[in-house]
Parts: structure tokens; C-alpha cells; sequence
């Protein structure tokens, strides 16, 4: 599942 | 970190650097949608929202300060700085932003990971970075001939969601359980949205004459 939590890009 | 990502964030700086070349040095934002350049001062400040509480790495704090920077002071400039305003084409950048930042806005509150005030505005972000480029590229359609830092610009900032594509493609095989979908097809869009001036940037390019994009 799209674990967008960590958004580590910018 | 993986070298397209490095090198889309650098590209990225890049358009930005030869924008704020422009207005800087020769006081002029000729060719240049004051709408876009709005629009992508709202992305930043809707996609670091978390600049203060979530920290990433020094590199990640640093990009998003000279983005949101940049960008609020590349609005400044073309609002109230008193010559560059002068070269501001007002009556060929008529694009209405509510028409990108209401649906953006909507299908956030629809399409989104997780129903919070961060995650849509951070969805928004996403949404309206793909198409705040449409006021400008229709500039360029209007405007007469593009001179070579617009179309730089815009080159620039085009290829840096091209490299962010190859980067997904890269940590999807390199990561396991590495799925953005909504980021994924956000940048296809914006990408996408870049091919008919690449097209005329690389044909202009080719056979050395003036940028031109067909009305």
C-alpha cells in the first residue's frame, strides 16, 4: 500500500 | 538517494537559478507567467508544510528553504519590484488560476493516502505542481518569439520531473514496497504536459534558430 509517510523526496 | 533524484533536484535548482538569473541581472521577467510562477510558491508552501517538524536530512531542509525562498521572492519581484514589473506581459497572462488550484483542491479531498489536513494539502501540492506550468507554456504560445532563458527555464524545469520519473522506476525495482501511485501519476501528467515543448525546444535547438510555439 502507498505508504506515503515518510516523504523523503521534495 | 538515488543520481536521478540528485540529478532532478539539480535541475530543478537549475530553471530556477536561470529564472532568477533573468529577473536579477536584466530586470526583466519578459516571456515569464507571473500565474505559474504564483502557483508554484502555493505548491512549496502546501508541500513543506513540515519543514519544522519533520527533519529528513540537511540537504532536504536546505532544498525546501531555497525553493520556498526563491519562489516567494521570485513573485516579489514581478509584483512590486519597480522596473521588472514594467516588463510583466499582464495582458497575454490572463490564464485564472481557480481554474487549476479548485480541482487540484478537490480531487485531493477526494484522491488522497490519508484524510488529514496535511496529507490533502500535501496531495494538493502534488496535483497542482503537474499543471501550474499550463498559464506559462500558453504564454509562450502568445508570445511572439521566446527568448533563450524563457525557454531554458522552462526546459530546465520540464526535465526535472522527467528524472524524478526514472528515480520511482529505480526505487520501485531497488526498494521493495516501494509504491507512490498518486505521486507517480502526478508526475506522468506534468510530465507529459512538457512533450510538445520539448518537441519545438529540441527542433529549434537542432536547427539553430528562435524558439516557436505554434498558437
Amino acid at each position: 500500500e502507498d505508504a506515503s509517510s515518510e516523504k523523503d523526496e521534495l | 538517494m538515488n543520481i536521478f533524484r540528485l540529478t532532478g533536484d539539480l535541475t530543478h535548482l537549475m530553471s530556477i537559478i536561470v529564472l532568477l538569473l533573468k529577473i536579477h541581472t536584466i530586470k526583466s521577467c519578459a516571456g515569464i507567467s507571473l500565474k505559474t510562477q504564483e502557483l508554484y510558491a502555493l505548491v512549496f508552501a502546501t508541500r513543506y508544510l513540515d519543514i519544522f517538524t519533520t527533519y529528513i536530512s540537511l540537504y532536504n531542509t536546505v532544498m525546501k528553504l531555497i525553493f520556498l525562498g526563491t519562489s516567494f521572492s521570485i513573485v516579489w519581484y514581478m509584483r512590486r519590484h519597480k522596473t521588472v514589473r514594467l516588463s510583466y506581459d499582464k495582458n497575454n497572462d490572463t490564464f485564472r488560476h481557480y481554474f487549476l488550484v479548485l480541482p487540484c483542491f478537490l480531487l485531493a479531498l477526494v484522491l488522497n493516502n490519508r484524510f488529514t489536513v496535511r496529507e490533502v494539502l500535501w496531495t494538493f501540492s502534488l496535483y497542482l505542481e503537474a499543471v501550474a506550468i499550463i498559464p506559462q507554456l500558453v504564454l509562450l504560445q502568445r508570445s511572439k518569439n521566446v527568448d533563450n532563458l524563457t525557454g531554458n527555464y522552462v526546459f530546465f524545469l520540464g526535465a526535472y520531473r522527467g528524472f524524478y520519473l526514472i528515480n520511482w522506476i529505480y526505487r520501485y525495482f531497488t526498494e521493495n514496497h516501494y509504491r507512490r501511485w498518486i505521486t507517480w501519476m502526478a508526475g506522468i501528467v506534468q510530465t507529459a504536459l512538457y512533450v510538445d515543448f520539448f518537441y519545438y525546444y529540441f527542433k529549434s535547438w537542432k536547427n539553430n534558430e528562435k524558439l516557436k510555439l505554434p498558437a
